[in-house]
């Protein structure tokens, strides 16, 4: 199974993890 | 020739089984093949392209299977409830096979488990998943696919395998196809208890400004936001900006709204916002003017959600669930979903290896598409079946059925659902960062 987030955000958002990360429930993906 | 016919002795052998499954899996690839070049798909991209299944043999073979039957069977068996002295032995292998962690379980005694199912869609102990205080966390234990920001209205499956983001949310399917149920969960229709705070199901109280994560919430969402006020928040903003040049409208859908609070007065010289067009033209304008939160009235009829805010862009995350992993998903944010649509479709295996083989995996398979708003704009989540996990549940949504026997099912299509009646302040179902929202379960 697989989750598929899209969202708008400011151009300065960016994300924490990278492809192939292991991440938790409440980890935090990204930032701004 | 006669006595050769009735001398010779005949010896039948049995075709391997094996053999009889590839010659039909193949047969069956080859019509689906077929099929798919001729379109009978109805899965349509940005550009109004059919999306059809492709790449390499094996992956025809996979579509020859019947995943759907196979993933429902698959359920079925994994629903048997089984021995009690059996349990925690099975459940103990499988953990040690795909690596979970029972200590992390809310219920420690593996007798309690009546299947593997239930083991599977098992809870976690209280503060076993800290939520970080940041703007977006991970709604669900896995592995990130990929994520980044979107470019020319296409999300990257993988690096280099694309699907259109139209198809995924089903932005540009063909109307014809559109299976529109419209049933809001009445479970949901909670109840306002104070001008800044409200009680979901459980009685919980949210605060607005921790749910929308904006000081403007308390002042600027008025209270008993309605139908009635979203149509007088167009009449006044069209009335400020001295609109000229629209086309007023006749009879149209919203009109029941004017006809019902409005005088005749007032509607002097105010077009109303008739089609789906003018609205989410108006509602593009209003989101580049800085607004704010726009009315439900207009997010719904934007086209394509392209109102996207000035200075903002659309970025995705692909998280991939593995069989051994925690398979509740919680919300990733503060947002509030307006609504869902419901994909059905194949069950096709996700994993890593499927995914980045087979092109629009992400938009073959059936999934649901929960679309809202938080404090950026516009915000969905997506959670996509796979064969062994097809069934996909949301608490907020009883009505909500995957995975299900069809006699007849038109690829592309959806059902549609709303929850403005959750909360009719903020016209949906509000979630706060780390609620738990839903899950997978076996088959």
């Amino acid at each position: 199974s697989t989750i598929v987030l899209v969202f708008e955000a400011p151009e300065e958002f960016d994300f924490v993890c990278k492809p192939g990360q292991k991440v938790r429930v409440g980890e935090t993906l990204g930032d701004i | 020739i006669s006595n050769a016919w009735k001398t010779t002795p005949i010896k039948w052998y049995p075709i391997p089984a094996l053999l009889g499954a590839i010659v039909l899996v193949g047969i069956q690839a080859r019509r689906n093949y077929v099929a798919d070049r001729q379109g009978r798909g109805k899965i349509v991209d940005e550009n109004g392209k059919v999306v059809t299944m492709s790449g390499p043999w094996t992956v025809y073979v996979l579509g020859a299977l019947p995943l759907n039957t196979i993933s429902r069977i698959w359920g079925w068996a994994n629903n048997l409830t089984l021995p009690v002295w059996f349990r925690p032995f099975g459940f103990r292998l499988y953990s040690r096979i795909f690596g979970c962690n029972l200590d992390e379980m809310k219920d420690e005694d593996l007798t309690h488990y009546r299947s593997l199912g239930e083991f599977f869609y098992r809870e976690l102990k209280d503060n076993a998943r800290p939520i970080a205080d940041a703007p977006l966390v991970s709604p669900a234990d896995g592995k990130v696919l990929h994520c980044g920001s979107i470019q020319g209205r296409r999300v990257e499956q993988v690096k280099g395998v694309t699907y259109s983001l139209d198809a995924l949310l089903g932005l540009t399917s063909d109307p014809q196809g559109i299976e529109t149920s419209a049933k809001p969960d009445s479970d949901s229709d909670h109840q306002i208890t104070d001008d800044r705070q409200f009680a979901n199901v459980n009685g919980i109280e949210y605060s607005l400004e921790r749910l929308i994560g904006d000081e403007r919430a308390g002042s600027q969402i008025p209270r008993g936001w309605t139908k009635l006020v979203s149509y007088r928040w167009w009449k006044s903003w069209v009335r400020s900006e001295n609109k000229t040049g629209i086309p007023a409208g006749g009879k149209g859908k919203h009109d029941s709204i004017r006809d019902a609070h409005e005088t005749d007065d007032e509607d002097a010289g105010v077009p109303t916002p008739d089609t789906p067009e003018m609205i989410g033209k108006y509602a593009n304008v209003a989101y580049e003017m800085g607004s704010g939160a726009l009315p439900p009235i207009l997010q719904r009829h934007s086209p394509g959600h392209e109102g996207i805010g000035s200075g903002n862009k659309l970025f995705f995350c692909v998280i991939y669930l593995a069989p051994g992993d925690y398979h509740r998903f919680h919300s990733p944010t503060s947002w509030v979903v307006e609504r869902r649509r419901h994909f059905r479709g194949e069950l096709y295996s996700v994993s890593p290896y499927v995914a980045s083989r087979l092109p629009n995996l992400f938009v073959l398979n059936e999934r649901v598409a929960l679309l809202g708003r938080w404090r950026h704009g516009f915000f969905s989540m997506i959670p996509v079946g796979a064969t062994n996990v097809g069934s996909i549940r949301i608490n907020f949504d009883k009505a909500l059925r995957t995975n299900v026997r069809q006699q007849r099912r038109l690829a592309g299509t959806y059902s549609e659902a709303s929850y403005s009646l959750a909360s009719k302040l903020l016209g949906g179902q509000p979630l706060q960062s780390g609620e738990e929202m839903g899950g997978f379960l076996l088959g």
